[in-house]
């Protein structure tokens, strides 16, 4: 579930809240913990030439250069995660046993225009 | 398609899949969580991103390399003493359904706690010896012939929890087998009274409980990235 956004959203890349429940989608009865957790998601634009401050490689602000030149021709680079970090899940498994698991990239930290 | 098959919708069964799991758990004894997870899930929830992200191969509570912690109940089953003795107090099979491995898990840590009712049982009286032998076994209780005892204790004071390391015994670092069965015998002997009479700590015999640590496929391609 996405809670309701800010008033007046930045419109540049960057990440945005998004808190994932896990009784949402009907997990809470083998989930032991958390209850859910805040994933986020990145979302916004890359426009010239401010991608240059917002996370890119070099090849974004060419192409954010680019598309301020033929905006038909070349599409703005996008907006993505480029540093998550990983959260622990406590669950039984198929064979009730208790788990504690360690997931990779479960957390949007950082987003860059890509 | 499978998910169909299985009730689920194609993204739940992604997403189950993704999580390493083939398909959702229905947990129909779930067993209490042992301290110990809790502790390593709360100390976790504490690390900031970036620390996080470091200790995802590690299990900095147990110091062992691990992304995973299973604790496996026990599905085995006591047996007669059988033994011509009568110092036997306890003779039970450990039955530990390992199944829920995936290929690829490397074992780094095995340990075998033992639970006793401590309320029940104020014992031994001076003098008396608890004798406990672990055997491998097989799946229907007969220990290996020709083999001795994995591990052998004895106590003389009985707390309410005993561990016991068995990451050489099961061969720590290769991928464990599809199930373990273990022959735990309790015997006494020592003090005042019948060999039976000194059999109360067997009778405050609770549960039995495997925790085992593995490294899972994400931590080896970032071994190899490293």
């Amino acid at each position: 579930s996405a809670p309701s956004p800010p008033v007046t959203p930045s419109p540049l890349c960057k990440p945005r809240r998004l808190y994932i429940s896990f009784s949402d989608v009907g997990w809470e009865n083998w989930i032991i913990a958390p209850q859910g957790y805040l994933a986020n998601y990145c979302g916004g634009e890359c426009p010239f030439p401010l991608a240059a401050e917002l996370n890119s490689t070099n090849h974004a602000v060419l192409q954010t250069m680019v598309h301020s030149l033929d905006p038909q021709g070349t599409p703005q680079p996008c907006c993505v995660p480029v540093r998550l970090s990983p959260i622990s899940i406590l669950y039984y498994d198929n064979s009730d046993n208790v788990v504690l698991r360690h997931y990779e990239d479960m957390v949007v930290d950082e987003c860059g225009c890509r | 398609s499978p998910a169909a098959a299985s009730g689920l919708s194609p993204q739940e069964s992604a997403l189950l899949r993704s999580l390493g799991l083939s398909h959702k758990p229905s947990p129909k004894s779930p067993a209490p969580v042992p301290p110990v997870l809790w502790r390593i899930f709360h100390k976790r929830r504490t690390l900031p991103g970036p620390q996080a992200e470091l200790e995802s191969c590690r299990v900095e509570e147990l110091n062992v390399p691990g992304s995973i912690v299973r604790v496996f109940a026990d599905q085995g089953r006591f047996l007669p003493e059988g033994q011509p003795q009568g110092r036997l107090c306890l003779r039970k099979l450990l039955f530990f359904n390992l199944s829920a491995l995936e290929e690829g898990e490397r074992l780094t840590m095995a340990q075998l706690e033992l639970r006793f009712h401590h309320s029940s049982y104020h014992g031994p009286s001076p003098g008396q010896v608890l004798e406990l032998r672990l055997y491998r076994a097989s799946p229907r209780g007969l220990p290996r012939p020709g083999r001795g005892p994995l591990l052998e204790r004895s106590f003389v004071q009985l707390r309410k929890s005993l561990l016991f390391d068995l990451s050489a015994a099961l061969k720590a670092g290769e991928a464990p087998a599809r199930n373990l069965a273990l022959l735990l015998e309790i015997s006494a002997s020592g003090g005042p009274g019948s060999p039976r009479s000194l059999c109360g700590a067997s009778d405050a015999f609770a549960a039995t409980s495997l925790l085992l640590v593995t490294l899972g496929r994400q931590c080896g391609a970032a071994r190899s990235r490293r």
